[in-house]
């Protein structure tokens, strides 16, 4: 297996992405990309993180494979990439490490890193083609802002989405919050655009904490899509055009 | 109150 990227700032930002949600996690590499998918420690969220071949500057996968990595080491490793070097990772069959190459675009640094591969039960979830009733295009910046702001007053959000707005609502003991999103189209600068497509009225209440691990994706991507239907679990997509996304599920809270 | 499900309530192992 052999990936090379031109430079090291996708691959940062995803794994600052996601290593605070889930720790250990395998990257499953076929010929068509690196590819993870795992739950948090309380299995109340999961990630599915897809990197397609086509978003590397070159790519071979000859035979596919499993490697267990603590995130936290690759993010450590990375930090030893700038943000413009090329990284090339390459592990070979039935290594017990992966490498990692960074190499400044002057070629005049040279940065060689091998990491210890873990043994992770992984257990992957069968994530069903889903029609929602709700989906929400807007800026990933506003809906980070959003969660930041409302986990401010309370522990779980409420989103409710109507035909032409999606409000976001939470309380808590100092009182109570919310935002309202109206649709608003933008022709010249779609990355500020809020898009509402909706078959049918959502409310849904979700934990904050998980919502704000979630938006910190926002830097791999100018815009996210919440997907909704009632009593089944969000899909929080940042998508990376040419590259592949970052999906994060979370299961909806129920009143007892 | 309000309950937290897990996701396995909702996506079965493949």
């Amino acid at each position: 297996f052999e990936a090379k990227w031109d430079h090291a700032s996708t691959l940062k930002k995803v794994i600052d992405a996601v290593k605070d949600l889930i720790g250990d996690t395998s990257w499953d590499c076929t010929n068509t990309g690196m590819s993870l998918q795992s739950m948090d420690s309380s299995h109340v969220a999961l990630v599915h993180v897809l990197l397609k071949s086509e978003g590397f500057e070159s790519y071979r996968c000859d035979r596919n494979v499993s490697m267990g990595i603590s995130l936290n080491s690759m993010a450590k490793v990375l930090k030893c990439a700038g943000n413009d070097d090329s990284v090339t990772l390459r592990h070979e069959s039935e290594s017990s490490v992966v490498n990692f190459a960074f190499e400044s675009h002057k070629e005049e640094r040279v940065s060689e890193f091998e990491l210890k591969l873990m043994n992770i039960d992984t257990e992957h979830l069968g994530i069903p083609e889903t029609e929602y009733d709700s989906i929400i295009k807007m800026p990933s910046a506003d809906l980070r802002r959003t969660c930041a702001d409302l986990s401010q007053f309370g522990d779980s959000v409420t989103i409710s989405c109507a035909k032409s707005d999606v409000r976001f609502e939470t309380s808590g003991d100092i009182g109570t919050g919310n935002v309202r999103l109206s649709a608003r189209g933008s022709s010249d600068k779609p990355e500020t655009e809020i898009a509402i497509e909706m078959i049918n009225p959502v409310s849904l209440t979700f934990a904050l904490k998980y919502l704000n691990f979630f938006t910190k994706a926002a830097p791999l991507s100018d815009t996210v899509k919440l997907c909704m239907s009632n009593n089944h679990p969000l899909c929080v997509e940042f998508p990376m055009p040419e590259v592949g996304y970052i999906r994060y599920y979370l299961a909806p809270k129920i009143d007892e | 109150s309000s309950g937290q499900r897990p996701i396995t309530a909702f996506f079965s192992k493949a």
